[in-house]
């Protein structure tokens, strides 16, 4: 309940401007709701500050205002409901306005944690108040607390099913109340709290990285924002050296074979009926790399047993030509902070140039082998899938 | 493609030259990494408050 002030300068500003502008990123700016009038509506003359001077420097940016409102009185002793929030963001919307260069930008919220009853009633009466001045409806996920979290915890299927059933009770909320609006994981990791030290930050997380990616997508969820690129904790993709960990490798992986068409993939299994240890997502193979075609599809795939599986793909794919990208761990630990793809440990070539990542070309119906608690990717060439055309 | 990426998609081809000009000043790099062990200290602490 004891406010601190901190500066941010001009400088700090440009900094992070530049390094989102140069990294060919969009800066969404998270600005302080904590500001409050006598009546407790949002005061905005800090925001104007800032917005000034953005404005003065031509920055293209977005907006959100404050993070997790729902542990406000937790954190700082002040409560604001959901409908106040609202307003509050309508009052920024009327600010942006005011800006030539500002009143057509994002405006994304309301950054609310875990769906709880508390919380999904003050994103109801939020939305219900200010949805209509929101491009995207922001919630934060974690799988657990990364104080007690184990390694179990990681590669348990019901903790990793868990974030369905948040996101489905999000989609309820907002389709009762601002239909058709997109929804966003604004913040996400697997353990809140900086982290599970030797776990978040190694091999062993990205089975819940790559679930939350493809579980995202295959329920609807527009844009997933990844705490953290860097920062304090152990939920980084980049350590204090700037070297990338495992679940780096994992996303640029992602980002350079799947697509964002989402096309409804299933595995079957007679074994693990009850609790599927393998977990399958497909999607159109993502048009902008050359490598590939329009039409080709992009399965990925984990394998969360002890022992390895074989995927064999429906018949209208398994005569195709396939790239298989397997991941293991560097050295053979699931607490490695390395990672082998097809085999050849991923490093930096220097502190610009990332590694070429290469498939292994499998002829039409070749076994597709999936060691245990390994990833895979399968980019199927020539598909031709209708959905991707 | 979202409003915001087509906007920096389209002027990436510009924004890659100047990008590659700028370079951060050693000094404020050092600063910053210098400044940072402590930084992540404190930072954890409010979390874990």
């Amino acid at each position: 309940k004891k406010y601190k002030n901190s500066t941010i300068t001009k400088e700090t500003i440009d900094l992070l401007y530049r390094f989102a502008n140069c990294s060919g990123l969009h800066l969404i700016f998270g600005l302080n709701a904590l500001l409050r009038n006598v009546h407790d509506q949002w005061n905005s003359s800090n925001a104007k500050l800032l917005i000034d001077y953005c404005a003065s420097r031509k920055y293209n940016m977005s907006w959100e205002l404050g993070n997790e409102p729902n542990s406000f009185k937790k954190k700082s002793g002040l409560y604001i409901n959901g409908f106040q929030l609202g307003k509050d963001f309508l009052s920024l919307h009327k600010l942006l306005s005011t800006y030539l260069r500002y009143k057509n930008s994002g405006v994304y919220g309301p950054d609310i944690g875990q769906p709880k009853k508390p919380s999904q009633k003050m994103l109801t009466s939020f939305l219900k108040e200010g949805g209509k001045v929101i491009n995207s409806v922001t919630w934060h996920h974690y799988y657990v607390d990364g104080r007690t979290a184990s390694k179990r915890d990681f590669l348990n299927p019901h903790i990793l099913d868990s974030l369905a059933s948040e996101i489905k009770t999000v989609f309820q909320i907002v389709n009762q109340t601002v239909p058709g609006k997109l929804v966003w994981l604004g913040e996400t990791s697997s353990a809140y709290g900086g982290g599970c030290p030797g776990l978040s930050d190694t091999y062993i997380d990205g089975f819940m990285w790559l679930d939350k990616l493809g579980m995202s997508a295959k329920l609807g969820i527009d844009v997933v924002m990844r705490q953290a690129l860097f920062g304090a904790g152990s939920y980084n993709l980049v350590d204090s050296d700037f070297e990338p960990l495992p679940d780096y490798w994992l996303s640029l992986l992602f980002k350079k074979l799947v697509g964002s068409v989402v096309l409804n993939a299933s595995f079957k299994n007679s074994k693990d009926l009850y609790e599927p240890k393998i977990r399958v997502y497909a999607h159109c193979t993502n048009a902008d790399n050359l490598k590939y075609r329009t039409g080709d599809v992009s399965v990925f795939a984990m394998n969360l047993s002890n022992h390895t599986q074989q995927i064999q793909l429906p018949s209208s794919l398994s005569g195709k030509f396939i790239d298989e990208y397997l991941l293991l761990p560097g050295d053979g630990r699931l607490f490695s902070k390395t990672v082998l793809l097809n085999g050849e440990v991923l490093r930096m070539v220097d502190d610009k140039t990332l590694p070429s990542l290469d498939g292994k070309e499998k002829a039409p119906g070749s076994p597709l082998a999936l060691p245990s608690l390994s990833f895979g990717f399968y980019v199927v060439k020539d598909a031709k899938a209708s959905a991707c055309l | 493609a979202s409003e915001e990426e087509n906007i920096f998609w389209e002027k990436s081809t510009n924004q890659a030259k100047k990008c590659e000009e700028y370079k951060v000043p050693l000094s404020v790099q050092h600063k910053l990494q210098s400044q940072w062990p402590i930084q992540e200290q404190i930072i954890l602490k409010e979390e874990f408050l």
